[in-house]
């Protein structure tokens, strides 16, 4: 369930989407 | 927040707003499909669970847009030292749905950050629907703020006591230009940027005042958390679905389909 993201030092719990990632960017 | 500007859509796609008895009342970060991280003060008030709502894929709190959805609450964990060793500690919330987020680009889950996580020069934004000013003003709109981090020998001296602030808590604010967290903000995420993903690093927790900037917001720090967070969402089991059921008007149309097929077998 748990899936640590090593390169940016984050804890994702899902495995279906990536976390801390929006589809749309902020300027 | 103070000091903030309206956030575009699609840009905070995490961002809960918890509605008590039809109002906002607190904000909160999306984990994963069942579950939702918020501020224990925001259901200390009343146990009752059936009044409260989750909405996410919303930015303005009157409208709701092609992927907003609302989700009614399974279960609340608290965490166990909440207003333990200190009047507010231990402020960390789970809420679990009743029924699973379908993520959209407008919907989806934020990182959680670790222990190890290192803070320094980051670029962090806090979010939410609480007070715009110090006279009580609200907005509907999603207010977002870029704030930095203060380091904790500086939030003891600017709290002038060091009971204050534990080891539980971070600081973060914009002294100069008077820019914090606010009243209806509490349970929202402060996110920081690191390798283009947001880690989540703080929940919105309390602050004397929104007012005065020289006493900066105080969040519940993440990733002292983590552990907690991860090891109950993974012990708790999901909700339980309710069974699907034909609905009155469809059952009369599959019996005579049935009986077709059941005719057609003979031949």
């Amino acid at each position: 369930l748990v899936h640590r993201q090593p390169e940016n030092q984050g804890i994702s719990l899902t495995g279906s989407v990536a976390c801390g990632r929006p589809s749309m960017e902020g300027k | 927040i103070l000091g903030g500007v309206p956030a575009p859509e699609r840009k905070w796609p995490w961002q809960v707003s918890v509605h008590y008895a039809g109002l906002h009342v607190c904000g909160g970060s999306i984990l994963n499909e069942y579950w939702v991280l918020s501020a224990a003060h925001c259901f200390h008030r009343d146990k009752n669970i059936k009044i409260y709502d989750m909405y996410v894929g919303l930015v303005n709190l009157r409208v709701a847009g092609n992927h907003t959805q609302w989700y009614e609450v399974n279960r609340v964990i608290l965490h166990p030292t909440y207003e333990m060793y200190h009047p507010i500690g231990g402020d960390v919330a789970l809420v679990q749905l009743k029924t699973r987020i379908v993520f959209s680009e407008s919907v989806l889950p934020v990182c959680l950050a670790t222990p190890e996580v290192n803070l320094t020069s980051a670029n962090c934004w806090a979010t939410g629907w609480g007070l715009v000013s110090k006279q009580g003003e609200t907005s509907d709109e999603l207010q977002e703020m870029q704030l930095p981090l203060i380091l904790e020998p500086w939030c003891h001296l600017l709290y002038g006591h060091m009971s204050y602030i534990m080891p539980d808590m971070l600081c973060a604010g914009d002294i100069l230009n008077a820019k914090t967290v606010c009243e209806g903000d509490s349970g929202g995420p402060l996110v920081c940027e690191f390798n283009r993903s947001w880690l989540q690093i703080g929940i919105v927790s309390w602050g004397r005042g929104c007012s005065n900037p020289l006493y900066p917001g105080v969040y519940a720090s993440v990733s002292y958390f983590s552990k907690w967070i991860c090891d109950n969402i993974e012990i708790t089991p999901t909700p339980a679905q309710p069974a699907p059921a034909l609905s009155p008007a469809l059952g009369p149309t599959l019996s005579v389909l049935m009986a077709m097929l059941a005719g057609w077998s003979v031949l």
